[in-house]
Parts: C-alpha cells; sequence; structure tokens
C-alpha cells in the first residue's frame, strides 16, 4: 500500500526537528528514538530551549510558529553551547 | 547578545581581509562593496579598522561555496543555512563561508549579501547569537529589513563594545565615561614580579590561576598562559575567590569564596552550589579558606586556614579526625599561612604573596622557592 501522504509529510517535519535541534541546540545525535516520541524529556526541553532563544511562546510543542521558524533562512552557526 | 565560550577575541586591532573567491550571482565590484559596508559598520563602533590582501593567509578569509566545502559543516542547498563563521584566531578561525546555493543579491529580492556578511563578520570578530529579534546577531535572516535605514541594534553595539571598547575618541565623537570600575577588577600584570594569587587549581590537566575577576589557563601544550574573565566560563561564580582544588576522581574543582563554596565541571557550574564551608565539618570559627588542594591519590581534600590545616576524607566525605593541625607540623617551611596550593609531578606548589614553594610531600620539605609566576614564561 502506498504510504499515507500526511504520515510521510509528518516523517521529515520529525527529521528536521531533529537536525534543527542537533545543528543549533546541542541536542544529543543519539536522541533518534526520543525525537520519534514528540512528547519525550530531552526533546520537549529542546523545543522549550528554541522558542525561549528565538522569541517564540514556550510551549514545547511543536506548533505551526515553531515549525515555520524552523523553515526560515538563518546562519549555521549554532544558537548554543561551543 | 552574547560572545563564544571563552569570549575569544582578536588581540590587535588592525585585521586584514581577503576575498578569496566570488558568486557568480553579483558583480565584483558589488561583493567588494557589500562586504566593505558590512565591515565599516562594526569599525564605526569599535577600535577596529580593516584592510583587504589579495594574496596569502588574511585574519578573515571570505569565500563562496556549495555544499561540502572542507569544514565538516556542509551547507545545504537552496534556503535553510545561507552562510556560517569561525570566532577570532588561526587558520579557519575569523573566516566566513557564504553558501553559493542561495541567491545573492544587492537588494532584498532574493538574500541580501550586505546583510549576512554583517552578521557573519560579527561572529568572525567574537560575537555568538542574540536572542534580541531586533540585532543583527539575531540567528534568523530578516529579508524585511530596510536597507537604507539599517544600523546596528544597541544590544549589537554592547556586543561588539564587550570585547573590544568603543571606537577611539575623535572631536566628532569624544568618549564619555562610563561608569567608574569598581576597584580590584584592574587587568593585573602577568609577568609583575609581586604578582600574587587569590587560588590556584588543576583543571582536566590544566592548570588555573586565579585573581580578582580573572584567571591564567595554563596548558602544558603552550608556553603563554591564556587571560580570561572568570565569568566569561563560569558567569555565576563571583571574583576575588579564596581557594579552588581538583577533586579529579569526580571531575570537579571546588571553588571557595568567604564561608561558600561552588563545584565547577568543565564549562558548567553544578547545580546545589553554592553550598555553607561548614557542611564539610569545619568548625563554626572558620570563616574562610586560605587554600585547597585534593590528593587523588590517597582520595584526601587538605584545606588551609590561617596556620591550621584540615583534612577530608573523599571516600567517607567526612572531616578527618584530629583536625586541624598546625601546618608547621606536616608541611614544615610552609608555615605560617598560605595563599593557593596546587599538586603537579609529585610535589606540591604553596604560593605566599609573590613567593612559591616547592614543596616534597613525601621527603616533607621544601626543595625549591620560586617567584609566584614562574609558570608564566616570563
Amino acid at each position: 500500500y502506498p504510504l499515507d501522504g500526511a504520515e510521510k509529510g509528518k516523517d521529515t517535519s520529525m527529521d528536521l526537528v531533529q537536525k534543527y535541534l542537533e545543528n543549533y541546540y546541542n541536542l544529543p545525535k543519539d536522541a533518534r528514538q526520543f525525537v520519534r516520541r514528540r512528547d519525550s524529556g530531552p526533546v520537549v526541553k529542546k523545543i522549550q530551549e528554541m522558542q525561549k532563544f528565538l522569541g517564540l511562546e514556550v510551549t514545547g510543542k511543536l506548533d505551526s510558529a515553531t515549525m515555520g521558524m524552523m523553515h526560515k533562512p538563518r546562519c549555521g552557526v549554532p544558537d548554543v553551547g561551543g | 547578545f552574547s560572545t563564544f565560550p571563552g569570549m575569544p577575541k582578536w588581540k590587535k586591532t588592525h585585521l586584514t581581509y581577503r576575498i578569496v573567491n566570488y558568486t557568480p550571482d553579483l558583480p565584483r565590484d558589488a561583493v567588494d562593496s557589500a562586504i566593505e559596508k558590512a565591515l565599516k559598520i562594526w569599525e564605526e563602533v569599535t577600535p577596529l579598522t580593516f584592510s583587504k590582501i589579495h594574496e596569502g593567509e588574511a585574519d578573515i578569509m571570505i569565500s563562496f561555496a556549495v555544499r561540502e566545502h572542507g569544514d565538516f559543516s556542509p551547507f545545504d542547498g537552496p534556503g535553510q543555512v545561507l552562510a556560517h563563521a569561525y570566532p577570532p584566531g588561526q587558520g579557519i578561525y575569523g573566516d566566513a563561508h557564504f553558501d553559493d546555493d542561495e541567491q545573492w543579491t544587492k537588494d532584498s529580492a532574493g538574500t541580501n549579501l550586505f546583510l549576512v556578511a554583517a552578521h557573519e563578520l560579527g561572529h568572525s570578530l567574537g560575537l555568538f547569537h542574540s536572542t534580541n529579534t531586533e540585532a543583527l546577531m539575531y540567528p534568523l535572516y530578516k529579508s524585511f529589513t530596510d536597507l537604507a535605514q539599517f544600523r546596528l541594534a544597541q544590544d549589537d553595539v554592547d556586543g561588539i563594545q564587550s570585547l573590544y571598547g568603543p571606537p577611539p575618541a575623535s572631536p566628532d565623537n569624544p568618549i564619555v565615561p562610563t561608569e567608574s570600575v569598581p576597584s580590584g577588577s584592574e587587568t593585573p600584570a602577568t609577568c609583575d614580579p609581586t604578582l600574587s594569587f587569590d587560588a590556584v587549581s588543576t583543571l582536566r590537566g590544566e592548570v588555573l590561576f586565579f585573581k580578582n575577576r580573572h584567571f591564567w589557563r595554563k596548558s602544558l601544550r603552550t608556553p603563554e598562559p591564556e587571560f580570561h574573565l572568570i565569568s566569561s566560563f563560569w558567569p555565576s561564580l563571583p571574583s576575588n575567590l579564596d581557594a579552588a582544588c581538583e577533586v579529579t576522581s569526580r571531575d570537579t574543582v571546588f571553588l571557595f569564596k568567604g564561608n561558600q563554596f561552588w563545584a565547577i565541571r568543565g564549562n558548567e557550574v553544578l547545580a546545589g552550589y553554592p553550598r555553607g564551608i561548614h557542611t564539610l565539618g569545619f568548625s563554626p570559627t572558620v570563616k574562610k579558606i586560605d587554600a585547597a588542594i585534593s590528593d587523588k591519590e590517597k582520595k584526601k581534600t587538605y584545606f588551609f586556614v590561617e596556620d591550621k590545616y584540615w583534612r577530608f576524607d573523599e571516600k567517607r566525605q567526612a572531616m578527618e579526625p584530629g583536625f586541624p593541625k598546625k601546618i608547621a607540623e606536616d608541611f614544615p617551611g610552609v608555615e605560617p599561612k598560605v595563599d593557593a596550593v596546587f599538586e603537579a609531578f609529585g610535589f606540591f606548589y604553596f604560593f605566599r604573596g609573590s613567593s612559591q614553594l616547592e614543596f616534597d610531600p613525601n621527603a616533607k620539605k621544601v626543595t625549591h622557592t620560586l617567584k609566584s609566576n614562574s609558570w608564566f614564561n616570563c
């Protein structure tokens, strides 16, 4: 059966979230299993950290404003960490 | 604003830059003027000046590249990452790379090169990203910026001037004195023969010499020590410490000031501190610690207070009975008081004023007398 389109979309956005938090917010690279479960502790904390840094409402959730921010063009230097 | 950990910055005010290659999106002179304009906005608020060179290694090497381009941070095609840059330093440090999969423009139709260059050169000069959405150093690209009216936000100016200070006085912009700097924060001279230390400790194989608001960081790999503000690594730590020691088995350095102590691991201040020193078992009469050292073989930590010393058993996490004892009793030649102490090559190095005593703990005798700053390659 062909994959359900929406499901596939969700997958790529989770990849984007994973990459974004790894690249800019020090999410450990081995946190993959956490990202799959959106509400897991480490990921929620990182999302909140990102939302706070970027001036978004801190919800810990991947709401549309947050997802929109992650699609915006930006500088490649991380926002936190060394 | 924030700066990179350790506050790396250029040690000179005149910097060179080189545009290694050019994007096909714009005429060469448009690229030249965009970079020139981007440097100028930082020049106007600092003592820094820039000059362009056309070959060889410049402080700031500017280049356009796509995907993987040799620095393990590949670009990602059109959109998303536009550019990146490295903090001040040798080699790749200080350099700025621009993603040539973007459509670089002189106006705001595509990605404006001046705007992105001004941001990346902020990194090249030592600024990290800012959470201030109005700042140039905010990490996201703002395509709606009015380029004709562009100017640095106060946050950007505060940031860059925290690294380099304001521009030199000139008739049309006399420097207005800022509020007086609290005493004790003058920058101590590394090779001053009268130099003394507040505290000295090892940290993962390096040695940290604390003095007022600063510390020297001495690695065996480099003859010259680095010199930093304590707050640039550990913002919540106080200045003018009393003592410091590393407990290697816990990868932790403990720092003491007055009746409190803090714990750090690398550049992280551990949660749950400061704590009172009396939780370690000192008698209430002890108001502060003069010096501390932890012996990793014996798993004992020695605390020097006035003319006495205490010994703490790291295994039992308790002060040992029978203390305090006179320093003279077990460390002959070191009494009456010490400022700081650390261990290297099997010797304890005690500091008192501008003198340093090398003490052999096995022979229980002073083997050398040195200047306090003998480690600084003066």
